[in-house]
Order: C-alpha cells, then structure tokens, then sequence
C-alpha cells in the first residue's frame, strides 16, 4: 500500500458524506447502499465513522458527471477511467466523482458501484494506489461478488497505518 | 491475410501506450525519443508503469502489459504530483 506523501488523512474522525446527484442506471436506494456498504468497508477495521448529510457541505462530497466536471480531470466516456477521488483536506479534498458514461450497477452487468466506491473512499481517506493485484486499492478494476467481499490484508494495513484499528 | 498488420498495431499501442502514460504516470515528453545512451522517457516510464502493476519488467509493450493498460481504472494517477 502507499499514502499521500506529507498527508497524515484527516485529523478528525466523524466525518459526513453527501450524495450530489444520483445515476439513473441504478435505483436510488441501491446507489444509497453501496455508497454506505462501501464507508463501512473502511468502518469496520478503524475508528472512523461516516453520517450521510443531506443539506450541508460535507467532507466527503459525491458525485456522478460525464466528460468536463468543474475540476481539472475530465472523464473519457465509457470505460477508461471510471471514477476518481482526492487526497483529504478542506474544500475539494476527499470529494469523489463517478464517470456517468459508465453504466453502473449493483451487480456484475456494468460497473459495480460499491466495488468502485470502495477503491475510491480508500482514496478520500488518504490512501494511494497498491501494487499489490490482489489489494482494493490496486488501480484496475477487478469485480468481485458484494456479498463476498473481504477488505484485503494489504488495504487493512494501509488505513490502519494511518488511522489505527477499530478497538471492539 | 495482411502481411505486415503487426507494424500498425504496434503503433497504435504506441500512441496508446504514450497517452496512458502521460495521463497515470506522469510522462512528459516533447514527442521525441531520447538519443542519448539508455532508455528513453517512454521506455523510462512503461519500466516504472510494469514494476508498479506487478508485471514483468522489460521496458517493452508485450500483451500483458498492453492488456493490463487496457482494463478500466481509476483515475487517479500511480506517479506522485
């Protein structure tokens, strides 16, 4: 695993996230799912916890747009890029933006969204790419089943690195 | 059958190949190649690319590694800022 380089993550531990705008390829209760399944990946094996917010600016700020999106990464039509996310800090920091030409879902018929969600919260929270292929924050896509997904070791390390474990 | 189709693959994984490069790792070239001794930017850079995604390291753009830049991916770029 690796982190951003002189970013220690964020400072605090509750933090809030907010849902922009919705895909219309999926429901809006399934976008809201794997958008919470996803936090709790993360959840789960440190301290942080994450509140939805609804009308406020949150930390975390999600959003799904297509080609030139107000940031100066533009997205490239279907497949390619499919997602990105940036390093924590205030403002635009630990913001995700999903590719809308991308056709997304809740199973393995498109692109599933909590497996992408997942990679990209890794990098909302401070975490680099891996060079690990087996790890979630290894740059390509890789789909594994939702109901079987289990944080890898190499990921657990890399955000208990930066946030400590969760104590139970 | 084409006799010499491998040639136009090869640069179209080329050009493929500089634009992955310069969009995840950071590549910067003036779209000439280095004549100085040893590698140049692009052979530099697709060394680095195949070292960070665990693929062989040969400097050249094999099917796998031509494979692997052709999967979908996050945005975010492997080389530091």
């Amino acid at each position: 695993f690796s982190t951003f380089p002189g970013n220690r993550g964020w400072s605090k531990r509750e933090l809030t996230y907010r849902i922009i705008n919705y895909t219309p390829d999926m429901p809006r209760s399934e976008v809201d799912h794997a958008i919470q399944r996803a936090f709790r990946v993360w959840s789960d094996v440190t301290p942080l916890t994450f509140t939805r917010v609804y009308d406020v600016t949150s930390d975390i700020e999600i959003s799904f747009a297509a080609q030139v999106h107000n940031d100066f990464y533009p997205f490239d039509g279907p497949h390619g890029t499919l997602a990105h996310a940036f390093a924590p800090s205030s403002g635009i920091g630990g913001d995700a933006h999903f590719d809308e030409d991308e056709t997304w879902t809740s199973g393995s018929n498109g692109y599933n969204l909590f497996i992408v969600a997942a990679h990209e919260f890794g990098h909302s929270l401070g975490l680099l790419h891996s060079n690990d292929p087996s790890a979630l924050m290894y740059p390509t896509y890789h789909y594994t089943e939702p109901s079987e997904f289990r944080l890898p070791e190499d990921d657990v390390n890399g955000i208990q690195s930066l946030y400590g474990a969760r104590i139970t | 059958f084409p006799a010499k189709a491998p040639e136009a693959n090869k640069e179209t994984d080329a050009k493929f190949a500089e634009e992955y490069l310069k969009k995840y790792y950071n590549l910067q070239t003036n779209g000439r190649q280095s004549r100085k001794k040893g590698d140049g930017p692009l052979i530099t850079k697709i060394k680095e690319m195949q070292q960070f995604l665990g693929l062989k390291v040969t400097g050249i753009l094999d099917s796998d590694t031509m494979e692997v830049m052709h999967q979908p991916r996050c945005g975010f770029v492997d080389a530091g800022e």
